[in-house]
């Protein structure tokens, strides 16, 4: 299954 | 006039370079990484860091292609933030990008 939604963005 | 005559074109591309602030910050986010299956994209500049600062700026947008030279294509999202943030403990300070713009 592909989960679109779970974009993780980490700030450095 | 840099043709590459069917080389990896490298046009359109930017070269931004940028220090790290006191807290030894740049002012970015990255989303995306080869175990997202997505490209390493820039998701938020935050305004009076060293990313908004520099010249040229980076871009909410942009992609990045290469981290000090090095190419990122292969890395995760977790090596990736690795690899900027070591950049500031390195003895120049300086992170390097080279980023397409969207």
């Amino acid at each position: 299954e592909e989960k679109d939604e779970c974009i993780i963005a980490t700030e450095v | 006039g840099k043709s590459m005559n069917g080389a990896v074109p490298h046009d359109n591309l930017v070269l931004i370079k940028m220090r790290p602030d006191e807290n030894g910050r740049f002012g970015f986010n990255v989303k995306g990484g080869a175990d997202q299956r997505m490209p390493i994209i820039v998701s938020r500049v935050a305004p009076g860091t060293p990313a908004d600062m520099c010249m040229p700026r980076l871009n909410e947008g942009d992609q990045v292609v290469l981290i000090n030279g090095r190419d990122i294509s292969d890395h995760t999202h977790d090596d990736v933030v690795m690899l900027i943030k070591a950049s500031c403990e390195d003895q120049s300070g300086e992170l390097i990008l080279l980023v397409r713009p969207n």
